[in-house]
């Protein structure tokens, strides 16, 4: 059996990043001074993959949305470029 | 869907398999990425041929990780399994595989002909849909790679670039569906598959099976999308394979997949040029001999040394009397031989070398009464056997009470 996926938000928040960098041109600034801005980006963001994939748009990262993201997919990016 | 236009400019696109995963074989390979672009021509006027150097339209490759000048990276197992770029000049087109995934033919790990399909339809100029059937949702789903995978919204998205096949004549011609039970109905070919028998029609075909009550109606085209319609001839051999027939060529499938390689010209299993296609073929499975009926004349194909049988061809008529001139189709269930010609059907002992039963064709679909009702029928064998025999025993019945009613009145009338 697989191991039970790991939901703690914070724990899985670089693989989400990491997608929506990869598939959704999510671009966070390093700068401990943009916290806020960083985190309404990755917000809307996230918001604009869960409309994509009819899922509930939420803005966090819940199971439905990590399950999407785990799931081996293609390569291009769904929106830009 | 999504997409972006113009697309290809031209319909007649090249591809070249850069490289092969040393995960298949390179018949497997190259049959998934066959099979892979045949799924978006069989809805477009697009065509596809492969070439094995230069520059092709559309250059495939499986790669790892950061490869080349490519602007997109490969991330190891799972993840991101491929992508592609819409057409264009130097990388449009082009389409890679990430060579750390693991790729099958089936359904153990990921299937190469699915991937290829999506891949190809954004190579074709596609993005993604977020229709969850659509062959374009970006996630890998993993489904019977036997089956045609393109959805309604897949094909409306690559006509919206490239329009529908094109019309074979100028003249445009409603596509016929044809009736079940239609008492008219002739079939173009019939064969068993495992424990079914098939029944070709036009486009269509029908499916019956042996232990359960139930038919089915389908296109040729969902089962096998590269397959002719009007196909003329078909059986199944000892090897538990399909041969398919049209013209002078033959296509031989496996379960629902059509083996690469063909069609093969019908010269190639014996037959002389001057025989330009087949009526109707079956093979006796006791003997594992195939009968291949061209017009009036009949061959005979061992199955086991995979050649013609001296002494033929032989007239249909002295070998299977009571046949008679053509045979339109035929298949073997249970002993006998069933031949199809126009609206008739012969059972044949072919140990006894007779006629046993003639029916209607259509005595394997349960027609209820009226006999042109398309839809309503239900199957099952004991029932389709008796059903011909049972009309004919009603029928009799009616004629016999008329008859003596008719003497009677005609002698109380004198």
């Amino acid at each position: 059996f697989p191991t039970a996926r790991n939901m703690d938000p914070e724990e899985n928040m670089p693989l989400a990043q990491a997608y929506l960098s990869q598939f959704y041109s999510l671009e966070i600034e390093g700068s401990h001074l943009v916290q806020s801005k960083n985190r309404s980006l990755l917000d809307s963001k996230m918001r604009e993959m869960q409309a994509f994939f009819g899922l509930t748009v939420t803005g966090q990262l819940d199971s439905n949305t990590l399950a999407i993201m785990t799931t081996p997919r293609c390569g291009v990016p769904d929106v830009g470029q | 869907y999504g997409y972006t236009l113009p697309g290809w400019r031209r319909h007649n696109l090249t591809y070249r398999i850069v490289n092969y995963t040393p995960d298949m074989s390179r018949a497997d390979v190259d049959e998934a990425i066959r099979n892979g672009l045949e799924v978006w021509s069989t809805v477009t006027p697009l065509t596809f041929t492969k070439t094995s150097r230069g520059i092709a339209d559309i250059m495939i490759a499986f790669r790892t990780r950061v490869h080349g000048r490519c602007p997109r990276y490969f991330d190891g197992p799972l993840g991101v399994l491929g992508h592609a770029f819409p057409p264009g000049l130097g990388l449009g087109g082009d389409t890679h595989f990430d060579e750390d995934e693991n790729w099958t033919k089936d359904g153990a790990g990921f299937n190469l002909f699915l991937v290829a399909a999506h891949e190809f339809g954004h190579a074709l100029g596609l993005s993604h849909s977020n229709d969850q059937t659509a062959l374009m949702f970006p996630n890998y789903v993993s489904l019977d790679p036997n089956k045609y995978p393109l959805s309604q919204d897949d094909i409306n998205g690559i006509q919206s670039i490239y329009g529908s096949l094109p019309k074979a004549s100028a003249k445009p011609k409603e596509p016929t569906v044809p009736h079940a039970c239609d008492p008219d109905l002739t079939f173009d070919a019939i064969t068993t598959l495992r424990r079914e028998v098939m029944f070709f029609k036009g486009r269509h075909v029908w499916r019956i099976y042996y232990d359960i009550t139930d038919v089915e109606f389908e296109l040729i085209s969902s089962f096998w999308p590269s397959l002719p319609m009007d196909i003329q001839a078909a059986y199944e051999n000892p090897k538990d394979k399909i041969l398919v027939f049209k013209d002078d060529n033959f296509w031989m499938i496996r379960g629902y997949a059509v083996l690469p390689d063909y069609p093969k010209p019908i010269h190639t299993l014996g037959f002389p040029r001057h025989v330009k296609k087949i009526d109707a073929a079956v093979c006796d499975h006791s003997i594992r001999k195939t009968y291949f009926f061209v017009g009036i004349w009949c061959w005979r194909f061992d199955e086991v040394t995979q050649t013609m049988d001296k002494g033929y061809p032989r007239r249909v008529v002295k070998y299977f009397p009571g046949i008679g001139l053509r045979v339109d189709a035929a298949f073997q269930h249970k002993g006998f031989f069933y031949f199809f010609r126009g609206s008739k059907q012969f059972e044949y002992d072919p140990k006894a070398r007779n006629i046993t039963r003639m029916m209607k064709t259509n005595t394997w679909f349960q027609c209820k009464e009226p006999l042109n009702s398309s839809s309503d029928f239900s199957v099952s064998e004991e029932e389709v056997h008796s059903g011909g025999v049972a009309m004919f025993y009603h029928k009799n019945v009616n004629l016999l009470i008329f008859s003596i009613v008719h003497v009677l009145k005609i002698t109380y009338s004198y």
